[in-house]
């Protein structure tokens, strides 16, 4: 999958891609303060396409309001919501909308679900549908945190440590691998890293070919960018 | 306008300056030609150091006036309005030196309508003259199109130079100009035919700037003093000083922000400046990004073995790391205190910290507040710091008010072409002092309510100006002295002030003197509250914010604390709809560029964003 830091005050864009052995679950946001989890699992082609690069997606996230009471599964064949002690389950089949004391959904069909907790964080997942006899592909989710300013500073994550801004800057600029995607300098939380000009697809006002993005791409996992590595955002279970 | 139903009977811009204080009227008549009813627009443009005094429309007999209010009263009207989707602001910003004011209103068929703007300002010297800036865009061909300025200045006239950026050498002789000893008149009045942009299109070559630029004589000593009506104006900047030589130590920002355009324009800039120091000058170049490097431990003479050695230092200025200015702005400061105490510098000389940065600091500390406490504490006021606020990415408000407080100012150099000669121009401006420390006395019992009279630096080409109320009307003269630090001596001089007598120098104009020095000394006073409610004590910003807004009020300027309530005449749906017209801060015009700006020039422009306006994370499939 690939991760997308858009930072309007700087008319910029940060990107990376983190890829795994399918089936392992990464931390997106973490936020003890407030008790938010997302997770999301990642699943891998049917099989191995010819060009030989095997594509990962994410496919199913669990999303936890532990001071709310809410958890929501949401994957690629449904999505189930836990509150006020029940388990509801909706289809992508269908457009639907739900409003409750803590957590509002709004279910556009095969599309898009749009999730707002309470005071917390509002996001949407989105729903990309693969032809079901795709040699190679599968169906697959993303993404899109919309809101996140009412987290606390602790909030952390693969996506949640970039919520309260990151502070970086680009020199150096120089010919890289291919024409039109220069490297550069990148100096951020203290270290230097090679970037690459590139960009990466923003699906939410077009779901079938995605609007591109323009962004520095950095590269093994984002390593540098993000705290630690990859490996350290790797929990045991969806919730 | 539509040209096709509205027909613009004049455009008239007539100003006149009297000792600096320049009050400006734009007036526009239009017909609307029209069967029906239609929507008529008023846009004109004025300097942004000017405030907006007077708005008027006439509409079928009627008049509709502006009225200055409190801005927070005014908002709430504002926003009530706002809430039923009636209304919009009348000010924007326009380029670095100009703001736009706008109006439009519904015209009733074959019904004439007539906008009138006030504004005025102090003009200030700079680089040895004033510059009168009258933006014109008629948009169409217009009947009567005037501009008149009418300068009175009592201590004589040196020079005056009338220009336009639309002026063919058709258009040239047009401009007049007649000058006497102490009055000036330029005007600029072409015929519909003359407006014409070519012989078969309807279009105007009227669209620029008309830029009046003009000296007066310098009083030797003391200064002029010009005392009309109660109030006193003093104006300094005698010829013939020779300069005091500085010691500045120039902090420059090579974050990876500056990388491109802006590390290639402040190159150049530095070149140029380091090859214009002047001899008896220091100087001391640090570099900064997250790491600080100095060229060399302390200050050096401006010898010309020093500056080709500079001049290489500075061709190899490239780019690298965050922005540390904290840590950088104290390396200079150390430096400039260091060589004092080791007495490498002339004891007679001014230590400046010229700051260049693009960006907000990132690296060490990057709390504001804490920077300016740190660099006030370090200079302990001992030193001026001029920040220079490369782009729209660094908070021009922090830049303001750590060089308000440490005897300096800060500007903003736009991105743009033109950058290495606008960072020139602001050294020009500050490369020369000629006087330190100046204080300007007046006996105690004859004024009062006295704007700044102690001032750190008097540069060449720029004029300290001092202007109070007089506390006994009679007065037939008062004693003025002025004392400062020159090159060599103490520079004292002692003078006998008297009331101008108007009636003997413009003996048919006399009217035209009647509240002007009240109203400078009122604007002067407010532009330097304002500038205190920024930078000091809490209870001293309270208190100059509170006393400006009073001021504002009773001279009915539109300043960022007052606003211009102008109500429309009601629709026919019987409503009426107040509009406001504000008057922008450096800040918010820096906002407005940056939401109208285009990414980074450090990349090729086929990298423009999407522009969105809050922040986005998201993971999706490739």
């Amino acid at each position: 999958p690939h991760f997308m830091i858009e930072l309007p005050e700087k008319e910029d864009a940060l990107c990376f891609n983190i890829n795994d052995r399918p089936g392992t679950i990464f931390s997106l946001v973490t936020d003890p303060q407030s008790g938010i989890l997302v997770n999301g699992q990642i699943i891998g082609d049917k099989k191995i396409p010819p060009d030989g690069k095997m594509n990962t997606y994410f496919w199913r996230f669990g999303i936890v309001h532990q001071t709310l009471g809410v958890r929501l599964e949401v994957n690629t064949r449904d999505i189930s919501v836990f509150q006020d002690s029940k388990w509801v389950k909706l289809l992508w089949s269908d457009s639907a909308s739900l409003k409750g004391l803590n957590v509002d959904l709004l279910v556009t069909k095969e599309r898009s679900l749009m999730v707002t907790l309470k005071d917390s964080v509002k996001f949407v997942v989105l729903l990309h549908k693969v032809w079901e006899k795709h040699p190679y592909h599968r169906d697959y989710l993303g993404f899109y945190t919309l809101d996140s300013h009412l987290l606390s500073p602790a909030v952390h994550g693969l996506l949640g440590q970039f919520y309260h801004g990151i502070e970086y800057e680009v020199s150096e600029l120089r010919p890289g691998e291919v024409p039109e995607k220069p490297d550069a300098t990148m100096f951020v939380k203290g270290q230097q890293l090679n970037v690459t000009r590139g960009w990466q697809r923003d699906f939410r006002r077009d779901m079938k070919n995605g609007e591109n993005v323009p962004c520095w791409f950095v590269h093994n996992n984002g390593t540098g960018l993000i705290d630690g590595d990859a490996t350290d955002y790797v929990v045991s279970g969806l919730f | 306008t539509n040209e096709a139903t509205v027909e613009v009977h004049s455009v008239t811009v007539d100003c006149t300056v009297t000792s600096r204080f320049a009050r400006t009227v734009m007036t526009s008549v239009a017909l609307n030609k029209a069967n029906t009813s239609q929507e008529i627009f008023f846009e004109v443009e004025l300097p942004k150091t000017a405030f907006i005094t007077n708005f008027s429309m006439e509409i079928e007999g009627r008049v509709y006036v502006g009225d200055v209010k409190e801005k927070e009263k005014a908002k709430k009207q504002y926003e009530k309005a706002v809430s039923s989707g009636r209304t919009a602001g009348l000010v924007k910003a326009s380029g670095r030196k100009m703001e736009k004011f706008s109006v439009s209103v519904n015209i009733a068929a074959k019904s004439n309508v007539t906008f009138i703007l006030t504004h005025e300002e102090l003009l200030q010297r700079k680089l040895g003259h004033y510059e009168i800036l009258t933006r014109v865009k008629p948009k169409t061909r217009v009947q009567k199109f005037q501009i008149v300025v009418n300068i009175y200045e009592p201590q004589g006239i040196l020079f005056v130079d009338a220009h336009a950026t639309f002026l063919s050498n058709d258009l040239l002789p047009l401009v007049e100009k007649t000058v006497t000893d102490k009055k000036a008149h330029v005007s600029f009045s072409p015929t519909m035919e003359q407006q014409r942009k070519c012989p078969d299109c309807d279009g105007t070559l009227i669209d620029g700037d008309f830029i009046i630029k003009y000296d007066v004589n310098r009083a030797k000593s003391f200064g002029d003093i010009q005392i009309v009506n109660g109030y006193f104006v003093h104006f300094f900047a005698p010829p013939d000083l020779r300069r005091v030589p500085k010691n500045v130590v120039f902090v420059i920002d090579i974050s990876g922000s500056m990388y491109g355009t802006k590390m290639t324009q402040t190159r150049e800039a530095m070149l140029q400046i380091v090859k214009d120091l002047h001899e008896d000058d220091h100087f001391a170049l640090i570099k900064f990004g997250s790491a600080i490097y100095t060229w060399r431990d302390s200050l050096s003479k401006a010898t010309q073995e020093n500056i080709t050695e500079a001049i290489n230092y500075v061709k190899d200025i490239d780019s690298e790391g965050m922005t540390n200015i904290n840590d950088a702005v104290l390396r200079g400061v150390a430096m400039l205190i260091k060589d004092r105490k080791e007495k490498k510098l002339p004891e007679r000389s001014v230590d400046i910290i010229i700051l260049l940065t693009d960006g907000m600091p990132n690296v060490g500390e990057s709390n504001t507040a804490k920077i300016q406490e740190n660099v006030l504490s370090a200079t302990g006021g001992k030193m001026s710091l001029f920040s220079l606020g490369f782009g729209n990415d660094v908070d021009y408000s922090f830049l303001d008010v750590l060089s308000k407080q440490n005897k300096g100012i800060a500007r903003r150099i736009y991105e743009a072409s033109d950058a290495t000669l606008q960072l020139q121009g602001f050294y020009d401006e500050v490369a020369s002092p000629l006087l330190l420390e100046v204080d300007l006395r007046y006996p105690d019992n004859a004024v009062e309510m006295l704007t700044t009279n102690h001032f750190s630096q008097l540069f060449n080409g720029s004029e300290i100006v001092v202007a109070g109320r007089l506390t006994d009307n009679d007065l037939d003269n008062f004693m003025v002295d002025v004392m400062g630090q020159g090159l060599e001596e103490d520079y004292k001089a002692q003078g006998q002030a008297s009331p101008v007598k108007w009636t003997d120098i413009y003996p048919d104009e006399e009217y035209i003197f009647g509240d002007f020095t009240e109203r400078l000394w009122a604007y002067l006073t407010i532009q330097q509250l304002l500038e205190k409610s920024k930078s000091g004590p809490a209870d001293e910003k309270e208190n100059a914010t509170a006393k400006a807004l009073d001021m504002a009020l009773k001279y009915s300027f539109v300043t960022p604390l007052t606003s211009m309530v102008v109500t429309k005449p009601e629709t026919e749906d019987g409503t009426d709809s107040p509009l406001i017209a504000d008057k922008l801060t450096e800040e918010q015009r820096q906002q407005a560029e940056r939401r109208g700006y285009h990414y980074m020039s450090a990349s090729p422009p086929m990298y423009t964003p999407t522009y969105h306006s809050s922040p986005t994370y998201f993971v999706d499939g490739d």
